[in-house]
């Protein structure tokens, strides 16, 4: 464990909490893509099923559950109790161009043919892309309120600390994960336009609008 | 490919 990866988890942890409590607070969903919600729940029960048969340390566990939890509430605020401001019609994005590949891909490239580890394939390969319905919505509706470009802040901070993390645990431990390395930085990269009008729009006070 | 199983990241 290294100041990277706990700095990437709160950030990821704080992500999640500060969407929660927008929706929470606000009563409303509107400009939060709810396929982006349901793919990042996916993503957590596929990649944790391993909470069943393998311990790594009471943090791991702990925060597998917190994240499972954060997850299904979020899904569960959106369709279920604020429904009625989730912005449907503007949520468009087609699931299956993201999962039938992916689930390929997943078969092709792991670890070892077992279930489990294609499922934990699968949700790294699903993490990398589960954002994209939401940058597709804002792209779509042209804007996004600045609580939702924090969440979306924070998202992307958790995956660039990420690659910190792994750059320190390759030369320290050298421990290397091909198939997450990689997929992180395809996620990574999926960021990088946002940063940049987070950083030029956001921070200057302005709300995030495209022309 | 080196395997990183049992994965001990979130």
């Amino acid at each position: 464990m290294n100041v990277f990866r706990i700095l990437g988890d709160v950030s990821h942890l704080l992500a999640m909490i500060l969407l929660l409590l927008k929706i929470w607070r606000s009563k409303c969903c509107t400009g939060i893509s709810g396929k982006s919600q349901i793919l990042f729940a996916l993503v957590f029960t596929t990649r944790y099923l391993d909470l069943f048969t393998n311990f790594v340390s009471l943090y791991n566990t702990v925060m597998k559950v917190i994240f499972l939890l954060c997850a299904y509430l979020t899904v569960y605020m959106i369709y279920g109790k604020f429904r009625k401001t989730f912005d449907s019609e503007n949520d468009t994005f087609r699931l299956e161009f993201l999962l039938v590949p992916i689930t390929g891909l997943s078969f092709l490239e792991n670890y070892s043919f077992t279930p489990l580890e294609i499922l934990w394939t699968f949700s790294i390969y699903l993490e990398s892309v589960a954002i994209l319905p939401q940058l597709f919505m804002i792209s779509k509706t042209g804007e996004a309120e600045t609580i939702t470009t924090h969440y979306l802040f924070f998202l992307g901070l958790y995956r660039a600390l990420y690659l910190a993390n792994w750059i320190w645990r390759y030369h320290t431990e050298n421990f290397y994960d091909q198939i997450a390395v990689v997929s992180g930085v395809v996620q990574t990269i999926f960021y990088c336009d946002f940063f940049y009008l987070y950083v030029t729009k956001v921070l200057k006070g302005k709300k995030l609008s495209l022309p | 490919f080196d395997s990183a199983t049992p994965h001990d990241e979130l």
